[in-house]
């Protein structure tokens, strides 16, 4: 049971904290969200209220696949659409106290973990990047 | 030394492979690789010539990237340009006769690493889910 050597892992010390976290606003269109995506370089971002309460994931196919017509891609419809309209409503989350496994398993299916608290405020995002980097790093020794 | 107890992995066992890689050819505009990439739903993808040899990976935010105008998103611009231009040509690249753990060092900046042969024929890809995946399996034992 190696499991038992990686206890030190705690969600807290690998998570990126929220003010590090691009995100976007309900009610932002998809122009200013593919415009925030392209700039951050991300290709899946969480999406916020005005309390940084989580409500979804907007990523770059979920907006193409929507502007996706039958002849060509219709552009001129980011402007009149929202992130609300297109975003993955089932976010995987997790709480900042959780054991690091149940983030490891989630991440198998998912490039990333949104961690929030109980009102659902954005504390941070756990990615596959820290994990396998911690991994990595133990498997050395 | 954990990595003793992991010596059951092989690039070969997890790798996908290259019949199963979408992909996008040399000489291909932008606009058919965006749409590649959006029906597929991945956000990379490598890019390969008529021998399948691996050049360089396209994906959403170069492609993105490259059409950012100064006021607007420049959509037309997809059409007249080819994938050589904007495509990243740094790849990463592992032969399948490789450890494992060099495939783990490499997927902690890269979300997949090309499996190419000595002629630079792609073989496979080895992607972050598939380790992970692995991992967690092990570490649950
Ligand atoms: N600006 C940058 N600098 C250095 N490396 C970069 C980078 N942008 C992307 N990467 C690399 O590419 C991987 C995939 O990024 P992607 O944006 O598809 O997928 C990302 C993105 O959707 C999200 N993410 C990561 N950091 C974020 C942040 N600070 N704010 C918002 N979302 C973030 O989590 C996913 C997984 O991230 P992860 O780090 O595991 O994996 C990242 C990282 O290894
Ligand atoms: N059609 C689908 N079915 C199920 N899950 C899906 C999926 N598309 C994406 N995902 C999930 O999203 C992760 C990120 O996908 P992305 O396209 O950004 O990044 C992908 C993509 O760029 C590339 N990739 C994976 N499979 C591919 C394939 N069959 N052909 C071409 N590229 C592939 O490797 C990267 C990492 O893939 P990984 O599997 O680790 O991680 C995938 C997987 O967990």
């Amino acid at each position: 049971v190696f499991s038992e050597e990686f206890t030190n892992i705690s969600i807290k010390d690998l998570m990126i904290p929220a003010d590090k976290v691009a995100h976007v606003q309900m009610g932002n269109n998809l122009e200013h969200a593919l415009l925030v995506l392209t700039k951050t370089g991300y290709t899946a971002v969480p999406v916020l209220d005005a309390q940084y309460r989580l409500h979804g994931l907007i990523t770059t196919n979920l907006i193409m696949d929507s502007i996706l017509g039958l002849e060509r891609i219709e552009f001129e419809r980011l402007q009149n659409m929202k992130v609300e309209e297109v975003m993955n409503k089932d976010v995987s989350r997790l709480n900042v106290s959780d054991d690091w496994m149940k983030a490891l398993k989630l991440v198998i299916n998912h490039t990333f973990v949104c961690i929030t608290n109980e009102d659902g405020v954005l504390e941070g995002i756990f990615t596959r990047r820290v994990i396998l980097k911690k991994l990595h790093k133990q498997l050395m020794i």
